[in-house]
């Protein structure tokens, strides 16, 4: 873990009371060593590790502390500072709001299309799940089978029709079935797909939601911040489900998405059951990265 | 870093970064950038293309070659798709059918998701697509047993290629692990004369985790293989060469699309070009 590292190189100069230029060096290669294992993009591990350096060298430190946990505690509360410093609510505004999920290939919008819905029914809203993917073999067939089993309407529309005729069609009320929610589940594309990232911008314009959640796979490398950028600077979402978090997978992502973007973690995707999903807590999210 | 004239520190680390920045983790880069710089102070590159030459070749001498397909005794070729949630292995399974049908054989897919929602609906269409011959049971079903009819119809109709399309699972999952190995189990017993190949399907996206993907699987049920999915994007795949390091596994195939088309052979030069690009 980062601690065990600190603990080992920073056990040698216990004596000496504040943090200085050389227990920094040192401290930094460790830093970017831990980050860099847990995915975090190396540019903003260059950040973070300029911050931390700055901070730690600086006088707002607790005198109380070793050097080596003063350089810990900075870079926790560094961690913490960047992912955020409690969780972002997401606001249900008048009926029908709609929220659009939109992300890469595999990253688990489908299955989240049905656990948020499954989430904001226990909330007491009544949810309609439109099924918007009309490229995947058999896409809109899973969330019907989802919706099924959560008994939450799913709308797929009349086959032929494209995605933006689907989801406008529902947001319009053709479904009849007067939602408070409206969850839009949306095809995976590569933000390099200029034909498909087009698509959503349109999506976007002709159903105007009034959230926009990128998904996210927790076991993403540096790409997450190429990812993250485009979709924001053709979308600019709201904020982020991320997903698989029941793996091993550090989940570095998180950070870089969300020091790149701005752009909030929301939810959290633990498992393939539709009960596997809740609010962001980010204090956990620092913790996990830092192993 | 390829534009400059100039070799010096900030060059290496720039070099470094590149490779990191391509998912390879850091004790893969640092040890191919200590490498070249040793090799560079014996033979000093004469300009920045052959700076770059010398890394790609660094970077293809890391892959381990991958075996020819079609190049044993055995009349059936079993492939069995394995591999962490949403990676591609449904639809490279179709892919891999597109290309066997093409060279001319008679394809059977077994349907072995038998987990989640519409999973045996989407391989069907595949199989609709490619011409495949599909087994499968209802959703809910015991996998191993969709194997087991699916080795029967492939000796009956004297296929000769089997691919398996499983359920996604994480490598943390022992449960989910222990299923998939009572799966190869089922293969390698019912199918004892075909060539059995084990390929772990991995997204090109993955970060270090795919390291610790590879070798769980391995570990768990032997692998011959990785199929790198997803190289249309921006991600690089480096953590193939992670990978390699580690278990001296090849990389067999590229996913480069999602048409059926999409699927490439793995050229270590070929890939270490598209990394450094
Ligand atoms: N273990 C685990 N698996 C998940 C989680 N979320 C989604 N999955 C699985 O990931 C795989 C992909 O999920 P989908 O919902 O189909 O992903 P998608 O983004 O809709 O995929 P495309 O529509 O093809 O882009 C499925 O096997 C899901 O069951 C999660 O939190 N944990
Ligand atoms: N761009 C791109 N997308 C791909 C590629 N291979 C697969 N996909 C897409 O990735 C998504 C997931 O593919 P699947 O074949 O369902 O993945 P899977 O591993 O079977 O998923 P699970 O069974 O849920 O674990 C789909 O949207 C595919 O079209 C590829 O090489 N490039
Ligand atoms: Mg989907
Ligand atoms: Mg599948």
């Amino acid at each position: 873990t980062l601690a065990g590292r600190f603990t080992d190189i920073l056990a040698g100069i216990r004596g000496r009371g504040r943090v200085d230029e050389k227990d920094i060096a040192e401290a930094s290669r460790q830093i970017r060593l831990a980050l860099l294992e847990a995915d975090v993009n190396f540019k903003v591990v260059k950040d973070i590790v300029a911050d931390v350096k700055n901070l730690a060298l600086g006088e707002s430190v607790l005198k109380s502390l070793t050097p080596g946990q003063q350089v810990v505690k900075v870079l926790r509360d560094e961690l913490a500072r960047v992912m955020g410093e409690s969780a972002v609510q997401l606001k249900i505004g008048k009926k029908p709001d709609v929220i659009l999920l939109t992300g890469l290939q595999g990253s688990g919008k489908t299955t989240a299309a049905a656990k948020l819905a499954l989430l904001l029914r226990r909330e007491g809203k009544k949810v309609l799940l439109v099924a918007a993917d009309t490229y995947r073999p058999a896409a809109q067939d899973q969330l019907v089978s989802l919706g099924a089993e959560l008994n939450v309407d799913v709308w797929r529309g009349k086959t032929g029709q494209t995605a933006i005729d689907i989801a406008a069609a529902a947001v319009h009320g053709e479904s009849g079935t007067q939602p408070d929610v409206v969850i839009v589940d949306t095809a995976g594309r590569l933000h390099i797909d200029n034909d498909l990232m087009a698509e959503i911008v349109a999506l976007k314009s002709a159903v105007k939601p009034g959230h926009i959640l990128f998904v996210a796979d927790a076991m993403i490398g540096q790409d997450a911040v190429n990812q993250a950028s485009a979709f924001d600077d053709a979308l600019d979402f709201e904020g982020v489900i991320l997903t698989k978090l029941d793996g091993d997978a550090r989940g570095g992502a998180a950070l870089s998405i969300k020091r790149v973007t701005g752009k909030p973690i929301m939810f959290v995707s633990t498992g393939e059951k539709p009960q596997d999903f809740e609010v962001f807590h980010p204090d956990r999210m620092a913790a996990r990265i830092l192993g | 870093v390829f534009g400059r004239g100039v070799f010096d520190d900030e060059t290496w680390d720039e070099l470094e970064e590149i490779l990191i920045g391509a998912d390879m983790g850091l004790t893969a880069a640092t040890e191919i950038i200590d490498r070249i710089r040793r090799d560079a102070l014996r033979h000093p590159p004469g300009d920045s293309g052959e700076l770059k030459e010398m890394l790609q070749a660094a970077i293809a001498a890391e892959m381990i070659p991958a075996p020819i397909l079609g190049k044993h005794d055995a009349s059936l070729t079993v492939i069995f798709l394995v591999g962490v949630n949403g990676t591609g292995k449904t639809t490279t399974a179709g892919k891999l059918a597109r290309r066997f049908a093409d060279a001319g054989g008679t394809v059977v897919i077994a349907a072995a998701d038998t987990f989640r929602a519409a999973a045996i609906e989407q391989v069907a269409v595949w199989a609709d697509r490619t011409g495949a011959y599909l087994v499968k049971h209802k959703r809910g079903g015991d996998s191993a047993a969709v194997a087991y009819d699916a080795a029967a119809a492939a000796k009956a109709r004297g296929a000769d290629y089997l691919i398996i399309d499983t359920a996604g699972r994480l490598q943390t999952k022992a449960p989910l692990m222990e299923e998939l190995k009572k799966v190869k189990g089922v293969l390698t017993r019912e199918l004892p004369e075909a060539h059995l190949l084990s390929w772990l399907v991995m997204d090109a996206t993955t970060g270090q985790n795919g390291l610790a993907q590879a070798t769980a699987f391995a570990e768990k049920i032997g692998l011959d293989g990785l199929i790198l999915t997803k190289l249309d994007g921006t991600a690089k795949g480096g953590i193939v060469v992670a990978v390699a390091r580690a278990t001296g596994l090849p990389v067999v195939m590229l996913g480069t699309g999602e048409t059926e088309a999409d699927l490439i052979d793995f050229d270590s030069n070929n890939f270490a070009a598209a990394l450094l690009d």
